[in-house]
Parts: structure tokens; C-alpha cells; sequence
């Protein structure tokens, strides 16, 4: 069975990326078979795995110019991605009156599913409420949404739920908002306790109980094309990032 | 002589609003007569300047519904502002093929400053390239572009360089990227080293001296309302905005 989880939030630079690569790493470590599907004309979490101008991509897929399994790249052990590449901003720019367009990727999914064996499949979305994220939320089942710990990114999250909200009406009547996380937390600082509480009064239960700190290591990492448990193993970002794969793994109200 | 300054970056996240906010609050701190101008929808920096929901806005002026005059909100002394609202993302899906709409941000700014003393006007730009984007930089004489001292920062600044390069070709000659910094920087890490290496080699007098340095108070403090200088004056933010803001004064290579 299959879990297929939309890492997002349309607030730029809050650390998708960040998370759907360590997610992932962490899930793949502990035997799961994953698949990352790098959603991101800007394509970090391509570039984060060493793959840059990939022959065939995500976008390919999408116009199915060829099959999804041409496209998927074994990264490690256990871990597969299917790369973006820049084109795939004209993907995004689709005004997509064409229905047909949202669910396109889920029935690649569904199809490549059949033939390969995946127990997780993270789709990284990027920064907008285009027909990428449209895919990404007909797709998936769960959403995780990363927040920093600061005031505005309640906003941020506000506008993620109602978002949800629609697609569930109108598209995917199984997507769920199954939880948000801080990243880059300082978590026993005045703002981000305020912010938690906030968060823990409107929406009881949303909140997972894993943040992910601040630490520069995370930063780095993608420049060694690593993983956070390759690249500094004993560093907070991977301690904090295998305890939210765990919460993750453990979430079992998403059916 | 008013100089027109865009912080702008379309990478989300980076620190354009809070780099607008500090930035114009030091320069106002020394004499100068500062304008802040909101034209982000998210409406960011009018919050951190506590001004929700304004009857009369950015958007206003840009439908030419009011009089810029109107929209100005006194925030402290030698510093004004002009709030954004939701409703600015309207302006921002329209499609512009009318060129007169890349002018209009411009045109009510010359008129301003013909009766209202203004030493520095400072736009908070969206991460996005779209028709906000366009009147920034039309209206703007200088540019600077925070950055994250990471690898795929410079792909954005990659795509900075060649909007505006396109910008002085056909609409504003006078338009100049005079120079880039980095946020949330942590300054003996090797990445940061490197990515500093890469600019200072491909292109060689961008980078300003000053970096921001990562400092939880300038999270906190827009949840006090407050600018840094007056949320925490010791710390390490307010050392970095007020050494940011002397550097960008002292530049006059933008004429
Ligand atoms: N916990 C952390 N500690 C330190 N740096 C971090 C952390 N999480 C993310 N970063 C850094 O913050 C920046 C943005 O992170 P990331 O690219 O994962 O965000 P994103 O939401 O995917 O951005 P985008 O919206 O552009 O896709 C990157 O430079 C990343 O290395
Ligand atoms: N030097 C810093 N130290 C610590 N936190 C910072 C620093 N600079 C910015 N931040 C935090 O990073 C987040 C993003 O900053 P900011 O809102 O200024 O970016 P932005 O580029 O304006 O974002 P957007 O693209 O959404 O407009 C905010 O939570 C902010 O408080
Ligand atoms: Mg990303
Ligand atoms: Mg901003």
C-alpha cells in the first residue's frame, strides 16, 4: 500500500526541499522503498541528488512525450527520484482549463505503482498554487506542510487549508491535511512558543511534535549532493529529521 | 535627488521584506526621509509595521483610485509607508499586454516626490515576476538582491541578473543591479566561503561588504512591531542592518 505524501506550502523558502530529500533518506534508511518526485521548475532536489539537465524528467512525463519509468533515478539504496527540470515551468504556467491536466500525475502513479514495488512516494511541490501543485494534491493522500516559527507563516498556513479544502471538494476527496512542522525552530525562543500555541489553539492535533532546528548543516549538505544522515550523521538536523520521518511512519489516521 | 531602491529577489524566503524594513529603518535612524512601499499581496512588511487590513493601499494607487498622498501612513519619525493588501495579488495575475500598466507605479512616484521631500524610496518586492515586479523595476534605479549563502542561491541570482538586464533593454535604462548580500549568513562556514568565492569570480564588485548574519531577533521582532534597532539595538542584526544601510548610502557608483 502505497502512502503518497505532498510536501508543501505555497511560502517560498521554508524548507520543502530541506524535507522531502531528508524525509525521504530517513524512511529509506529504515528499509522503506521510497520515490521522491522532484515537483520544481527551480529543481533543488534534483540538484541535491547530483542530477542536473536530466535527458528525461518530470516534465516529459506529464506531456507523456514517454513513460514515468524511463524517467526514475536510483539514488541510493532504497531511494528513487523522478528529476524536474526548467522546462517544467511551462508546465506550471498551463492555465488549466482542461481538467483532464489535474490528474495526470496521479495516473502515472497509479500505473508505475502497479510494476514497482513503493511503500512511500514524496512529492516536493513548489512555492505556488499552479497546475504543479494541482497534480501534487489530486495525487497524494497526506500533506505536511514545514512552517517557520514566525508570526506571518500563520497566514501562510491558513491559505495551505483552504486550499486543501478545495482540491478535497472539487478533486481528491481523500487528500488530508495530516500535519505541519516548524523548520528552522529555536524552540525555546518567546516567538516560536507563541506561535505553537497559536497553532495548537486553532488547530488541535495539526501541529507534529517534531520541529526541525536551525543548523547549518542542512544548509550545506546539498552542496556535498548528501543526504543530512550522510553528510553529518551526529548534527541536530539529523536527529531532528529521523524523529519526523518516525512521526511520519507512525501517522496512521491519514485512511 | 530621491534614489529609488528595489530589494527584490524571486526566491521566496530570502529576506526582502525584512532587509526593506531594516534597511529603510537605519537610513531613517540617520536623518534621511524614507519611503517603505509594500508591493507584496502577502503584505509582510505592513504587519511587521502593524498596518492590517488599510482602508487605502498600494493597490489603490496602482487603479488609480486615490491619490498616491493618500496612502501614506507615518510608521516613525523620517519613516513612511505604503501598505499593500490582498487585493494587490489582483493586479499581479493581470497579464499586462497594456505597457502603460508597467508605468504606473513610476509615474505616481515622480508626482509624489514633486511635493513631498523624500531622500530614499524602498520597494518590497514579491518573489514573483510578474506586473508588481515590472513597476519596481521600471520605477527603481537600484536593485539590490538579498541571497542565502547557499549553492542554489546563485541560480536565482542567475535569473536576477537577466530580468533586469531585460528591463534596461525595454523599459528602464537607468535600471541597476549595484549589488547583492547575503542573509541568514553564517560566516566562517565553509559553504558560505564557497558561495562568496563563486560571486566575487563571476561577478567580480557585486557583492557588498556586509553580510546579515542569522539572528533569531530579527524573527522575533516583527511580532512586536518593532524594526530591529528598536526590538533588540545589541544585537547582532541591528550591527548587520546599520553596517548594510551606511554601505548602500556610500554607494554612488548607481549614478
Ligand atoms: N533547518 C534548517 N537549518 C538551516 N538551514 C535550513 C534549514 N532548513 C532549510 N534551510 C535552508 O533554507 C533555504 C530554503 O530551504 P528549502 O530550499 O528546503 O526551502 P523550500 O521551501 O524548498 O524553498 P522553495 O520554496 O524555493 O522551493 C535553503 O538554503 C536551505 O538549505
Ligand atoms: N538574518 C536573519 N536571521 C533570522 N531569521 C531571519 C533573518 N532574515 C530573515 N529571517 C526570517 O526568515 C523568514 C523570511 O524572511 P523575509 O520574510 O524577510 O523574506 P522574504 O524574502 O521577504 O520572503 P517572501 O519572498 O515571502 O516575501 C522570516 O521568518 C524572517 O523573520
Ligand atoms: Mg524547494
Ligand atoms: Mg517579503
Amino acid at each position: 500500500m502505497t502512502r503518497t505524501i505532498a510536501i508543501s506550502n505555497q511560502k517560498g523558502g521554508v524548507g520543502k526541499t530541506t524535507s522531502s530529500l531528508n524525509i525521504a533518506a530517513s524512511l529509506a534508511l529504515k528499509g522503506n522503498r521510497v520515490l521522491l518526485i522532484d515537483l520544481d521548475p527551480q529543481a533543488n532536489l534534483s540538484k541535491s541528488c547530483g542530477i542536473t539537465n536530466p535527458k528525461k524528467h518530470v516534465y516529459g512525463v506529464l506531456l507523456k512525450e514517454y513513460a514515468i519509468k524511463d524517467t526514475v533515478v536510483k539514488i541510493r539504496k532504497n531511494l528513487l527520484l523522478i528529476p524536474a527540470s526548467k522546462n517544467l515551468a511551462a508546465f506550471e504556467q498551463n492555465s488549466g482549463t482542461n481538467p483532464d491536466a489535474f490528474y495526470i500525475l496521479q495516473e502515472e502513479l497509479t500505473e508505475l505503482t502497479k510494476s514497482v514495488s513503493i511503500d512511500f512516494i514524496i512529492l516536493d511541490c513548489p512555492p505556488s498554487l499552479g497546475l504543479l501543485s494541482v497534480n501534487a494534491y489530486v495525487a497524494a493522500s497526506e500533506v505536511y506542510t514545514p512552517l517557520e516559527s514566525q508570526e506571518f507563516s500563520l497566514d501562510g498556513l491558513d491559505e495551505v487549508i483552504k486550499t486543501i479544502n478545495k482540491m478535497k471538494k472539487r478533486l481528491n476527496p481523500d487528500l488530508k491535511l495530516s500535519g505541519v512542522f516548524f523548520t528552522r525552530h529555536h524552540r525555546r525562543k518567546l516567538i516560536s512558543q507563541e506561535v505553537e500555541n497559536i497553532i495548537q489553539n486553532d488547530y488541535p492535533g495539526l501541529l507534529l511534535n517534531t520541529g526541525i532546528r536551525e543548523c547549518v548543516q542542512l544548509k550545506e549538505s546539498p552542496s556535498a549532493r548528501k543526504d543530512i544522515f550522510e553528510y553529518a550523521p551526529e548534527s541536530n538536523g539529523a536527529t531532528d529529521y529521523r524523529n519526523l520521518a518516525n512521526e511520519i511512519f507512525n501517522i496512521h489516521s491519514h485512511v
